[in-house]
């Protein structure tokens, strides 16, 4: 089943200041990375949702179970959950 | 709001007193206040930017009003931003109503306003409530983030756009970040509020949510890490009466809202909803006052009385209304017991608790033909006792992490009055055509930003210290007491619990000078997850800087500002360090121990010289032998130096 998941990396190793090429790296290392699991670069561009760059390290993108559930099990991934919803409340 | 800074004690009639907190912290000024939510209504007076300075340099936000020119941010309102692609991903496509951060629900101008809105003059419900609007930091900026859109099974914001909102908030630069929303008790890295709570509080941001409104189960509350400032819901000493007046002449105290009212004394066929049914619905269904299910041959020209759950309160006076009802009675069930809400329902109503509810199903079921009147509702201010807690107020324990207690503190969030949508009636329902410019709207979503508005004047005021401190002054500065100087009840006229209040009710004048606060650093917070087993590798990776695991390591010890041990095993021994932030003084130790458990604190009597000053104590908590608490018990410790009580409260369960 494709569903949307956020992939959680920590933080970022660049500095509370980054340049726009910094942003521009930590996008590209997430499509590499995504990448890797769904087969190219492109596959990862189309499958990712947001790309959160400045302060929280991991990306949103629709995925199949079991691609997330191989990603959880990388050692750069701090967790793997679902896009739920959330009530006002 | 038009009551509830009176009733916290910021103002006195219209009147600021030199010591309110409002003065002395410059009523927020330049403190940035950011609000996840369903973003802003910008033509409402409460952002207005009449009389603000420039805006702060350090604010780096933006407008996001490219696709909705008519969107317009200015020196008060100074950033607005919205967050669907998560939400499209949920739903499908979205159309243009969906590109800016405009508020067309309500909810998001309401808390935002209530955080750091305006003086508004002239606020009111259809005239009720009458007063001066007014946000607990009324000279603060605020910033919108826009995350939640119209609802997708029940739900409405999204964990990929609640995280996208963090990232940019903290970027943007806010001091305090308002969330009145969540979802179930969820472990703390597999929840976008947690994890985005955690880099906001990394960077200094206090984050403050809400416990939600799942209560009064036990072990409902959400928002639970230790990094969130967690927020119950409790009435003020305001009500909107609305009588009930049976033919056997009892009459039974309501509330309502409603601006229609029955002609004077005129009384009318009174039915249960249940006995209105619609042919092919339940009875169960019916006296809910579900859609679709009541008869209207039955109920044209009666009033209806329908009861309290599952569908919206405000939805059975529109039921009540479409089937041609005159007046609607709501009745509480057991559970919501004592806790009326005055709505803004479409036709004369009222509003009555479990008791009053069974006395007018018994006068239904024993008259042939009942009548009743329902009265005109009016204010009444000063009213007792307050505050309770209100029945759907979210409680512990923390079921992720029992040794947190959780709520923090409790404000007012029932009959809250603030700015709202024009884009929706009052009752938030598609048949309402009504426009306010204020609403009353009740939950922990409202009683989450009157907290934020105190933070943001404890931000102003001490720009220096951490969100844990601040937490720490308002939760050890709360009170237990009502307005009868009794415990705070819960809506069942039931004492109340930390489980319910965590702290007590907050009190923003004692906070802005708590004597001794509870720190907590980043580090600590890492220990903490540490001590829950989170491995060091995992640890480093969100951390930035180089972690070690300490050793030993000790849950109970986390620097919490309330003690809770839910497994006691003979005895234990907690420790807490506390700093000065006050004068010098010497601050010494009492108990409340809880039933069952001694207490002995170590040393008894801290002398502080300095501020930043910190010493060291041991609370050893051992069940006796005889009535031991097998179920939680409740206790408090004070540390007093006379004019300042630094209070704790104490929960512990023997295993």
């Amino acid at each position: 089943i494709e569903r949307s998941y956020i992939v959680y990396l920590g933080a970022h190793s660049h500095g509370p200041e980054p340049s726009s090429d910094d942003l521009d790296q930590v996008t590209e290392s997430h499509y590499e990375f995504l990448g890797s699991f769904l087969g190219s670069r492109d596959n990862a561009k189309e499958a990712i949702i947001y790309s959160y760059t400045r302060h929280i390290n991991g990306f949103a993108a629709t995925l199949q179970d079991h691609e997330a559930a191989q990603i959880a099990n990388h050692p750069k991934v701090v967790s793997v959950f679902l896009n739920k919803g959330r009530k006002l409340h | 709001t038009t009551r509830s800074w009176h009733f916290l004690g910021l103002e006195n009639d219209g009147i600021i007193p030199s010591n309110s907190i409002w003065k002395k912290a410059r009523f927020g000024q330049d403190t940035i206040i950011g609000n996840l939510d369903t973003g802003v209504w910008p033509e409402s007076a409460s952002f207005s930017d009449e009389g603000m300075g420039p805006i702060p340099s350090r604010w780096r936000g933006i407008c996001q009003n490219d696709k909705d020119a008519g969107f317009h941010c200015n020196r008060k309102l100074i950033g607005a931003r919205y967050f669907h692609q998560g939400y499209a991903a949920a739903v499908g496509s979205l159309n243009s109503s969906f590109h800016t951060p405009r508020d067309t629900e309500g909810h998001g101008s309401h808390t935002l306003s209530t955080a750091g809105g305006n003086f508004v003059e002239g606020a009111s419900v259809f005239g009720f409530g009458n007063g001066t609007a007014k946000g607990g930091s009324p000279k603060a900026r605020v910033a919108a983030y826009k995350v939640c859109w119209p609802p997708v099974g029940g739900n409405e914001c999204f964990d990929a756009d609640i995280l996208a909102a963090f990232d940019i908030a903290i970027h943007d630069g806010v001091d305090v970040l308002s969330a009145s929303l969540g979802g179930l008790p969820t472990p703390f890295f597999n929840d976008s509020l947690s994890i985005g709570s955690f880099h906001a509080v990394k960077h200094g941001i206090v984050v403050v949510c809400s416990a939600g409104n799942s209560g009064p189960a036990d072990g409902t509350v959400s928002n639970i890490s230790p990094w969130q400032f967690t927020v119950g819901a409790s009435t003020m000493d305001r009500q909107f009466p609305s009588y009930l007046v049976l033919g056997n002449k009892k009459r039974l105290e309501g509330g309502s809202l409603s601006p229609k009212a029955l002609p004077p004394n005129k009384f009318f066929p009174l039915i249960s909803a249940a006995d209105a049914k619609a042919a092919n619905a339940s009875a169960d269904d019916a006296l809910l006052c579900k859609a679709g299910t009541l008869d209207h041959s039955k109920v044209k020209g009666k009033i209806l009385v329908c009861l309290r759950g599952e569908n919206a309160r405000v939805d059975k006076g529109q039921q009540a209304a479409l089937a041609g009802a005159v007046g609607m009675v709501l009745a509480n069930n057991e559970l919501t017991g004592n806790e009326v809400i005055a709505d803004p329902h479409v036709l004369p109503a009222s509003h009555i608790n479990f008791t009053d509810g069974v006395a007018v199903f018994t006068y239904l079921n024993s008259t042939k033909s009942p009548i009743a009147y329902i009265t005109p509702s009016t204010t009444e201010l000063g009213t007792k006792p307050a505050p309770f807690m209100a029945a759907f107020s979210s409680k512990g324990p923390n079921t992720i992490t029992p040794e947190i207690l959780k709520p923090d503190i409790t404000a007012p969030g029932v009959s809250v009055i603030a700015a709202y949508t024009e884009a929706q009636g009052p009752t938030n329902q598609d048949f309402d055509k009504r426009r306010v410019l204020f609403n009353s709207v009740s939950g922990t979503s409202m009683s989450c930003p009157h907290v934020s508005g105190i933070v943001g004047l404890l931000k102003t005021l001490h720009p220096d210290w951490s969100p844990a401190a601040i937490r720490s002054a308002m939760m050890t500065t709360a009170r237990t007491m009502d307005n009868s100087m009794e415990a705070i009840l819960n809506a069942s006229y039931f004492k109340a619990t930390p489980f319910s209040y965590g702290a007590g009710h907050v009190r923003p004048n004692r906070a802005m000078n708590p004597g001794l606060v509870y720190d907590l650093n980043v580090n600590d917070y890492l220990n903490f997850l540490c001590a829950l087993g989170y491995n060091q590798t995992l640890i480093k990776m969100f951390s930035e800087r180089p972690y070690t695991c300490p050793k030993p390591i000790s849950l109970t010890n986390f620097n919490y500002p309330s003690i809770t041990v839910p497994k006691l095993h003979g005895s234990i021994t907690v420790t807490r360090t506390l700093k000065n932030v006050g004068p010098p003084g010497t601050y010494k130790a009492r108990i409340r121990k809880p039933t069952g458990i001694s207490v002995s604190v170590k040393p008894d009597s801290l002398k502080f010289n300095k501020i930043g000053e910190e010493k060291t104590f041991s609370l050893t908590l051992q069940a006796e032998r005889a009535g031991a608490a097998r179920d939680y018990v409740f206790g408090e410790l004070i540390w007093s130096d006379a004019k300042h009580f630094v209070r704790s409260p104490i929960v512990v369960k023997a295993a």
